[in-house]
């Protein structure tokens, strides 16, 4: 789909229009199927910004809400580890996302948590909205990312145990959602100084967005107690964990001309006749951790 | 060298000054430097890295004949002699980039949400004439 034409790309550069005046022949996207003038709609912010007209609209005072400083947080660092000073992403082949989009739950939700963050076991109630990731944005992978505070000492071992499900609305009983599908699964992991943990949903959560499902609802059960089920120890008492309800972090591969495709400019720079075109491993973890956690795997073996 | 007796009397470090602007022409088709920060432009409210960006871009003079150095298709070489010699509203060749690196940037949605997206061709790193 990603043409370097010049031509081709003066036509994009035609979409690249203020949607205000879609109302008029004039308006080239006037002449574009619906779907696609919404998917100008849904352009990222960046290159709406500098398609609109005149200095005027750059500083549109589009109110926005302030994300989780947590979140915030978490995010710089990702920046920090995927892209150079300059900004240029860094060309480690290992990552398959151009693009990582973190939702924290709705605000309405988490009043309806009370007495969270006391006692061992921690059930929340989330609604993550995704209507910014657009048609062209392919999930990859999806992380519930939980950050949390807790007096228990760097380097101790933890098992959580954790029942995920997803509630679906039906017509039929607006109040009461039903439970579509849940799974049950058990986390153990070390304290480590940046106290985050994530826990993929890949699997659990492809079915709904591969069907652009853009409201998710989950219930999310977690029970913490120190210790390493492995060895036999008795798993200790509970953990006095505050536990910031999770954010949900999405790997996704963006397909639009305007993302930057990694394989295709590796490509480029590898063009040479005769030299065997590389794909990527399929299996390859598209944020690249696999790699890593074998070698983590390895040395926390070793270790 | 009607008169090479008279060559400029002059420093030998000035003299390589003076064979050099034989060597590379001035003010001809090159990439330039420019940089800006996203505050610049009240932007760093959404966009939260990087702080600054250096698009670059690229102006000078197209030569007559466009060779090998700018990598030009032949093509620019024949808009060239249509400008000159048949229809000189046709436009000569212009300094454009020919080449571009990505740039990563996250910032804020109005939904609250963050978002990391890498984007193509964003930053200028060679420039061409056609």
């Amino acid at each position: 789909p990603h043409s370097r034409g010049r031509v081709a790309s003066e036509e994009t550069s035609g979409l690249l229009v203020a949607p205000e005046d879609t109302s008029s022949e004039l308006n080239p996207l006037w002449w574009l199927p619906k779907g696609v003038r919404r998917g100008y709609a849904l352009l990222p912010p960046l290159l709406k910004v500098l398609s609109e007209r005149g200095p005027q609209h750059w500083d549109s005072e589009v109110p926005r809400l302030q994300p989780d400083s947590r979140a915030l947080r978490y995010m710089k660092r990702l920046y920090k580890m995927s892209a150079t000073k300059e900004g240029i992403p860094k060309a480690n082949k290992s990552h398959l996302y151009n693009t990582v989009r973190l939702f924290t739950p709705c605000s309405e939700c988490k009043h309806r948590h009370g007495d969270l963050g006391k006692g061992d076991i921690h059930s929340v109630d989330l609604l993550f909205n995704l209507d910014r990731v657009t048609a062209l944005e392919h999930l990859l992978k999806s992380v519930l990312l939980y950050s949390f505070d807790t007096s228990v000492p760097i380097s101790s071992s933890i098992t959580c145990m954790c029942h995920l499900s997803i509630k679906e609305h039906d017509f039929s009983s607006p109040v009461c959602p039903s439970v579509s599908h849940s799974v049950a699964f058990s986390l153990h992991f070390q304290v480590r100084k940046r106290k985050w943990v994530e826990i993929d949903v890949t699997s659990f959560l492809q079915p709904l967005i591969a069907t652009n499902r853009r409201d998710i609802h989950m219930a999310v059960n977690v029970t913490c107690l120190m210790g390493e089920p492995q060895r036999n120890t008795d798993l200790e008492s509970p953990i006095n964990m505050a536990l910031v309800p999770p954010s949900l972090l999405l790997y996704l591969n963006d397909t639009s001309e305007q993302a930057y495709h990694r394989w295709n400019s590796l490509r480029h720079r590898r063009k040479g006749p005769g030299r065997p075109r590389q794909r990527p491993a399929p299996l390859l973890d598209p944020t690249g951790d696999k790699e890593n956690s074998q070698g983590t795997r390895a040395s926390r073996r070793r270790r | 060298d009607e008169n090479p007796k008279e060559a400029p009397a002059t420093t030998p470090y000035n003299l390589s000054q003076y064979f050099k602007q034989f060597l590379f022409p001035q003010n001809e088709c090159e990439l330039h430097n420019f940089r800006l920060s996203f505050s610049q432009l009240k932007w760093d409210r959404w966009i939260i890295a990087p702080h600054r960006y250096s698009p670059q871009y690229c102006k000078g003079d197209c030569p007559r004949v466009v060779g090998h150095r700018y990598g030009s298709a032949v093509h620019t070489m024949v808009q060239n002699i249509i400008y000159e010699k048949l229809d000189s509203s046709v436009p000569k060749p212009s300094c454009v980039p020919a080449e571009y690196s990505p740039l990563s940037v996250l910032t804020i949605e109005p939904d609250g949400s963050i978002v990391y997206k890498e984007y193509e061709d964003m930053i200028a790193t060679k420039c061409t004439c056609r």
